[in-house]
């Protein structure tokens, strides 16, 4: 996880559009 | 009162369909002349930027978001270059000759061949045109993007028989599409499952691609490329 640590954060968060 | 199961795969295609992605464009550097390191560059930040819709993408399949988080990780470790080709694939349907990466980034033989591109074109051009022979449509489109990424063979699943679920899900899906819109033709859906070797063939070549010219150093990368990247080695 801590090297794949933005798609972890990415699928953790709300909708795409708050990106 | 349940809905028939026809109903429920039937409701499945209209949500990819609504589920679709916005249009995103290459938007090249117009300060930056022409060269094979600037198109590379190019090609790379799109792929970034159409990696963060493929995520917030893969939420709205049935199914997905209610796999363990490493399970979802995993397949989109797996099926990203797939899923990004299938959309390249896609959107060259109606042109003859180039690779439509983005409505603003078409990229012909020549193109490619300036930029150490041309290999990969010509595969990429191989699947174009497989589908244009079955005159693939948009739901059967969105339908196979979500196959792709509901790979039981991806490494590290943790629960198989949830993946499997997903994946006879979407099937069924794209049978009842078949059977109600192309009813003439009753081996198309098994014809279309038959690309998905080929596809993931093609990823897999440009995924060493791109893994070379990582390595070489001289084309910048954004982080979730990059990760995504390492994630296939």
């Amino acid at each position: 996880t801590e090297r794949h640590k933005i798609l972890h954060r990415l699928l953790q968060e709300g909708s795409p559009s708050d990106i | 009162i349940h809905p028939s199961p026809k109903k429920a795969y039937t409701k499945i295609v209209s949500n990819l369909l609504l589920a679709e992605p916005e249009k995103i464009y290459a938007m090249p550097d117009p300060t930056v002349p022409d060269s094979d390191i600037k198109t590379l560059t190019t090609l790379c930040d799109l792929a970034d930027r159409e990696l963060v819709v493929i995520i917030g993408w893969a939420k709205h399949i049935p199914g997905f978001s209610s796999l363990s988080l490493g399970d979802q990780m995993s397949l989109l470790q797996g099926a990203w270059m797939e899923i990004l080709l299938l959309g390249v694939v896609f959107r060259s349907l109606p042109y003859q000759e180039g690779l439509v990466y983005a409505e603003d980034y078409i990229m012909d033989e020549v193109q490619s061949r300036m930029s150490g591109l041309r290999d990969l074109y010509l595969c990429i051009l191989q699947l174009v045109q497989r589908y244009r022979k079955l005159h693939m449509d948009k739901e059967e489109y969105v339908t196979l993007k979500a196959l792709a990424l509901a790979n039981s063979d991806a490494v590290h699943i943790e629960d198989i028989q949830s993946i499997q679920k997903l994946q006879d899900v979407l099937q069924e899906a794209l049978q009842e599409h078949e059977s109600s819109q192309h009813w003439e033709e009753p081996q198309r859906a098994g014809q279309l499952l038959l690309t998905l070797p080929l596809l993931r063939q093609t990823a897999s070549r440009v995924v060493q691609h791109f893994h070379a010219i990582r390595a070489q150093g001289r084309v910048p990368m954004h982080k979730l490329f990059l990760e995504m990247l390492e994630a296939k080695v």
